[in-house]
């Protein structure tokens, strides 16, 4: 097949041609999946009402839900090894990722590297990572409150007033501490982060999260300056992992994908602290 | 003590919104990471001293009664690892890993360690040689500025059964080139 695969027995991914992700094999399904990364232009408000404040600190306000893809075709690499698989792609000079699959786990880990974000056409850009799947969600999607239960989100609703959003984007948006999903009778898509970001299902069987943020005018909720970090001059490189998930929904024979998702959130969020020793003056024998 | 207080006040600044979210000032929020920075540095200190007297318990208890207090190690933390950079695992042919599992039960985890070579033996506490894999870390890593670095792989390994609030410790070193050569499993296939 035209794929390039990488995978174990638990997870299988296939890239196209492009060197975007295509396809997952995993829990008995196999399903188009693909992965994208795309940024917002961020909103550039007079500030002199609340309605027409700019994207900044506080707020997340893309201009006119404008959205661009940054490639249409990706540089891959692919790495092979008993221990761990992985593809090295390159969307643009400032948007990489590796994607692995470490073996006996049933997971796929998405190592993103962002930044810095060009703004030499004084556009400030929110980048989000999408997953796109066929899985019929009908709206409805689930982000975590702080690593601990899910909460119900339906696009475009509220649960205790009839919402009436004048942004349809950010509208949407919520806070994702660990986890946002979303699944229907049969699949179910999961996505673990490594820290706080915002996130969304703006259409039926996708899920975004937004990774990096580079803003040009401050939105006058009091810290007077512009989210434009930079570090010797230049913008902030953010790197970070997500962690993906693709199953059947439900629960077989007593294991739920929920469950190995809620094991491997606790592992990946609470890793192991390492420290380094010179072994300079000891042989392994003395070592021992 | 004093280390632990200077974290401990640390931490109580880190409770500020702002430094939760991220709305202060671009300069708050270098002081901010500059404070976290100092903070673990110094309790680098107090994990130092504990490792080791847990490391000379153990010892000890292995050995009757001679205590080896000359083995000291420095367990030095490596905060740029998320940046694949450890200047200890770089520049060191020989060293050792100490992994410390903060959770209440047993775990695994696959360790990606920088180094600048792509040979190298791993063995555990018990002498078991661990199946090891290098990889090349990716260009835009390579390439990133302010990034002074000479590792050129990672080195991958799973280590296993990381007792509950406990830590195990491998051993590893880099092979000469003949020694058990192991030409890196990787065959880049450029699309």
């Amino acid at each position: 097949s035209s794929l390039t695969v990488i995978g174990n027995e638990y997870i299988k991914l296939g890239f196209d041609t492009n060197g975007f992700l295509s396809e997952v094999t995993a829990d008995g399904l196999t399903r188009i999946v693909s992965q994208e990364f795309l940024y917002y232009e961020g909103a550039k408000g007079n500030n002199a009402e609340f309605l027409n404040r700019s994207s900044g600190a506080y707020i997340f306000r893309p201009n006119k839900n404008k959205i661009h893809f940054v490639a249409n075709q990706v540089d891959i690499e692919v790495y092979r090894g008993e221990i761990v698989q992985e593809v090295h792609q390159k969307f643009n000079d400032w948007i990489s990722q590796v994607v692995r699959v470490y073996r006996s786990k049933s997971y796929a880990e998405f190592e993103w590297l962002i930044g810095p974000i060009p703004i030499d056409d004084d556009v400030g850009k929110e980048v989000i990572t999408r997953f796109n799947s066929g899985i019929e969600s009908a709206g409805i999607f689930y982000t975590d409150s702080n690593g601990r239960e899910m909460i119900k989100r339906q696009r475009n609703r509220r649960d205790t007033w009839n919402v009436k959003l004048n942004e349809e984007v950010s509208g949407n948006y919520y806070p994702v501490t660990t986890k946002i999903t979303l699944e229907d009778t049969t699949a179910r898509m999961a996505i673990l982060t490594d820290r706080a970001q915002g996130g969304s299902s703006l259409q039926d069987g996708a899920l975004e999260l937004m990774v990096h943020r580079r803003l040009l005018h401050d939105d006058a909720f009091g810290v007077g300056e512009a989210l434009n970090e930079t570090e010797h001059g230049k913008g902030l490189i953010a790197r970070g992992k997500h962690l993906f998930f693709f199953g059947q929904s439900g629960t077989r024979k007593g294991i739920s994908l929920k469950a190995t998702e809620r094991i491997v959130q606790i592992e990946s969020l609470l890793p192991t602290w390492k420290f380094f020793s010179n072994m300079k003056s000891y042989n392994a024998e003395e070592w021992r | 003590e004093p280390h632990l207080t200077f974290m401990r006040e640390t931490l109580g600044i880190m409770q500020h919104h702002d430094a939760i979210t991220g709305t202060e000032k671009q300069k708050v929020a270098l002081d901010y990471a500059k404070r976290l920075s100092v903070g673990i540095r110094a309790c680098a200190a107090n994990t130092r001293s504990v490792l080791n007297q847990l490391s000379v318990q153990s010892e000890t208890s292995a050995s009757t009664s001679e205590t080896r207090s000359d083995y000291i190690f420095d367990f030095k933390i490596c905060p740029l690892l998320n940046i694949t950079s450890c200047p200890v695992s770089e520049s060191n042919e020989r060293f050792a890993l100490t992994l410390y599992n903060p959770l209440a039960h047993f775990t695994d985890e696959y360790v990606r360690v920088p180094v600048a070579h792509h040979n190298y033996k791993v063995i555990d506490n018990k002498g078991v040689t661990m199946e090891i894999q290098l990889l090349p870390i990716p260009s835009a890593v390579m390439n990133m500025k302010n990034r002074t670095s000479n590792a050129q792989y990672e080195l991958v390994f799973f280590a296993t059964n990381l007792p509950p609030l406990g830590y195990r410790t491998y051993y590893i070193e880099k092979l000469n080139s003949s020694e058990g050569f192991l030409r890196p499993s990787f065959s880049p296939k450029k699309t």
